[in-house]
């Protein structure tokens, strides 16, 4: 799984 | 950010504010799961816990303490201003049953092993689950008041939206976040059952929902 670099979503 | 993401957000502002609103304005909880609004509560603790370590956006900011400020506000209705109207006899789900597999699983699935990753994950697993003790409650009781399945209607609509919002950034900038979108697909499907019984009853002007 693409690991997202932060988590920019609520 | 694209129109998916903020309509969802939006939906979920809206379904916060309903439920908040009607347990003020009737000052009562009657019907309310206060073990959902708990687990809310502490989906949106143990998710915004980098509110002030890492900032996205004004926005974002701010939403996260709304969230916060008004999930917190309706725990507190719930269980301390008008406790004497809380039926805890029908708010009977076991949250251990769904506390114990969601721990175990963000320890198993999750992007790094470090304490904020994996509360991270843990609030999406535990947010995909959340509802379930007001659902059962429904179930239980066999009815909900209009307002509540208003609040259930936003409720599942903003994680639709949400997957809507994962499929647009997918295509738009490559990006897919595997743990919030299959969390958020079970989630949505959890409302499913209710989306039908929204549309065929409460929108036909019957008021209550009553379940078959």
């Amino acid at each position: 799984s693409m690991e997202p670099l932060r988590h920019d979503e609520l | 950010m694209n129109i998916f993401r903020l309509a969802g957000d939006v939906c979920h502002l809206v379904a916060i504010i309903i439920l908040l609103l009607k347990i003020w304005r009737s000052r009562s909880c009657a019907g309310i799961s206060g073990k959902s609004q708990v687990l809310f509560a502490i989906v949106f603790t143990t998710r915004y816990l980098d509110l002030f370590t890492v900032f996205i956006s004004p926005y974002n900011t701010i939403m996260k303490v709304v969230f916060l400020a008004l999930s917190y506000a309706t725990v507190y209705l719930i269980y301390m201003r008008f406790r004497n109207t809380f039926n805890s006899e029908n708010d009977s789900f076991r949250l251990e049953f769904l506390l114990v597999p969601v721990i175990g699983l963000s320890f198993l699935e999750n992007y790094a092993f470090t304490p904020l990753e994996i509360l991270w994950t843990f609030s999406i697993f535990l947010e995909s689950v959340a509802i379930m003790p007001q659902l059962f409650m429904i179930t239980k009781t066999g009815e909900a008041e209009s307002i509540t399945t208003h609040y259930l209607f936003f409720l599942g609509l903003y994680r639709a939206l949400y997957i809507a919002n994962w499929v647009w950034r997918y295509h738009t900038e490559g990006f897919f976040d595997q743990i919030a979108v299959v969390s958020g697909v079970v989630q949505t499907i959890f409302y499913i059952d209710f989306f039908y019984l929204y549309v065929t009853k409460v929108l036909r002007g019957r008021g209550k929902m009553t379940l078959p």
